[in-house]
């Protein structure tokens, strides 16, 4: 199957998403 | 990828379940009583809660140990996951405690949750930053210390990841022999 990958950027925007 | 409005509304899932351990030295009791599963996580939204609520590493007291697993895997050598592998280690100077560790766990955190090791992420276990006066340590535990590809391609990627300059040597030990070393220094296996 296919993992599920995040790159930094991506997971940096999800912090501070409201 | 860019966050969509859609992003924004639901939680993202990770490729994998991760466990927060939690280590605090007390001398009377045993090495086992002392390390501790603070709490478990799959999305990306919970993974950022639960960090903004538990101390930065570098205000965690000497002694102390943080430790990111995979589900089902715990942070010892002993666990059938871990027995056959080793760690690509991170010794930090003692000043930069303030001004480095803070940074370099938190993007240790992202490449394991992010899968930064592409198809060889299979191989990670997990990560443990160690606070101890003489310098702190942070590392990657993978699983098999013979799998050169997987270990070498993991060991370049996070040295870049933590933007390390190429004249700093991480290396990598297999648990086994830090396990039966006869004083502090482990060899290691593989270095970059």
């Amino acid at each position: 199957g296919t993992r599920i990958i995040y790159d930094r950027k991506f997971l940096m925007e999800c912090r501070n998403s409201p | 990828r860019k966050l969509s409005f859609v992003d924004r509304l639901e939680k993202h899932p990770l490729e994998n379940r991760w466990a927060l351990w939690f280590f605090k030295n007390d001398r009377n009791r045993t090495w086992r009583d002392n390390l501790h599963l603070v709490t478990e996580f799959d999305t990306v939204e919970d993974f950022w809660a639960i960090y903004s609520h538990i101390q930065m590493a570098s205000k965690l007291t000497s002694g102390c140990d943080y430790a990111l697993f995979k589900d089902g895997i715990e942070p010892m050598w002993e666990d059938s996951r871990n027995k056959h592998g080793g760690r690509w280690l991170v010794s930090l100077a003692k000043q930069q405690r303030q001004s480095n560790l803070d940074r370099l766990w938190l993007e240790t955190l992202l490449c394991l949750i992010g899968e930064a090791f592409e198809e060889y992420s299979e191989e990670v276990c997990g990560a443990v930053v160690n606070l101890r006066t003489k310098g702190d340590k942070i590392a990657i535990w993978t699983s098999e210390a013979e799998n050169q590809p997987a270990v070498t391609f993991i060991g370049r990627v996070y040295k870049e990841r933590l933007g390390l300059s190429p004249k700093v040597v991480i290396g990598y030990q297999a648990h086994a022999d830090t396990a039966t070393k006869s004083n502090s220094f482990t060899k290691n296996k593989f270095v970059i």
